[in-house]
């Protein structure tokens, strides 16, 4: 079977970190936290977890906007930590090798 | 994932893409088409999962498409140092950064190929006008082959999974002959989105980590579409 997913748009013209925020009202942060979670704990050691969540706490030292801004936007919606928030867009990067 | 660009007897292009990945009891709930909104107008398309502010997928309307898939060399420290020391950029935020800032399909090429990235991936990129597609493998810094659309010489569509395409992939995994397979059947004169999401429809290109499939026509960004695959 296959379905349209929801579509939405996202203002470029908007502040990173408040432009998903329309987006966010429809989706549970208690579900996020739980995807966030899942996802993370199963690419990343958690040793590797504890190394890195307080450099990637630093965003802004090292990412480029808008996706410094935009994802600490989306951990506040989330409301969980903002490292935890860009390790989960690093998804990819922790498991290509 | 499998990625396929293809080009009609009239010189349309069409792209399109199957996106694999783990963890499909949470990605079909989060999986969202977006229009990214600058001074009013449609500026990039894209498909992502809520959360994530890169894409894997995304179409600058009348100009040029992207899908990005999955390419596994080397070690992860390899990654994590192109991260954090060298401060190269995901493979996923290059695609919204060309999405955002090429203004054709040469630019838009020039940077997939050239920009430094944190992870190797195939880049497949599609145009709205006859021969403009190609595979481009990546490693870190700069290309590892580029592998054009050949339309004159019989080559009229590219297939990529997830394995650079002069080798044989694993028979454990191999999408890609099924893939080439239907568009033959299919044939040049009638690829279409239809028959395209048809190909993209053929077991195991679509398999039990299929999270969506999604079809573009530069030529035609309107009909932009995404199908969440429910196994």
């Amino acid at each position: 079977s296959a379905a349209a997913p929801r579509r939405f748009n996202v203002s470029l013209d908007s502040p990173p970190e408040s432009r998903w925020g329309p987006v966010a009202q429809h989706f549970d942060p208690a579900f996020m936290r739980t995807v966030l979670d899942h996802v993370v704990d199963s690419m990343i050691p958690k040793w590797v977890h504890a190394i890195i969540r307080p450099i990637a706490e630093d965003l802004e030292n090292f990412i480029p906007q808008p996706y410094e801004g935009e994802i600490r936007g989306l951990a506040k919606y989330f409301g969980v930590n903002v490292g935890d928030g860009l390790l989960l867009n690093l998804a990819y990067e922790f498991t290509a090798f | 994932c499998t990625s396929i660009v293809a080009q009609d007897k009239q010189g349309n292009i069409y792209h399109g893409r199957n996106m694999d990945y783990d963890f499909g009891e949470y990605l079909h709930k989060i999986t969202i088409d977006v229009d990214f909104i600058k001074d009013g107008q449609v500026k990039f398309q894209g498909t992502t999962f809520f959360g994530y502010v890169g894409l894997w997928t995304g179409q600058s309307p009348h100009k040029f498409s992207i899908s990005g898939n999955e390419r596994d060399v080397g070690y992860w420290w390899e990654n994590a140092m192109a991260a954090f020391l060298a401060r190269f950029i995901p493979a996923s935020w290059l695609i919204r950064t060309t999405l955002s800032e090429a203004e054709d399909f040469e630019t838009a090429f020039d940077m997939l190929t050239k920009i430094p990235i944190i992870a190797s991936v195939y880049y497949i990129i599609g145009g709205s006008t006859s021969r403009q597609g190609a595979i481009i493998t990546r490693k870190r810094i700069g290309p590892v082959d580029v592998w054009p659309l050949d339309p004159l010489n019989g080559a009229w569509y590219r297939v990529e999974t997830n394995y650079d395409h002069w080798t044989n992939p694993p028979p454990y995994d191999d999408r890609r002959t099924p893939a080439i397979k239907a568009l033959n059947a299919t044939g040049q004169e009638h690829i279409n989105l239809n028959s395209l999401f048809k190909v993209f429809s053929t077991k195991p290109v679509l398999n039990k980590l299929t999270i969506y499939t999604t079809l573009m026509s530069n030529a035609d960004p309107d009909k932009y579409q995404t199908f969440i695959r429910t196994p």
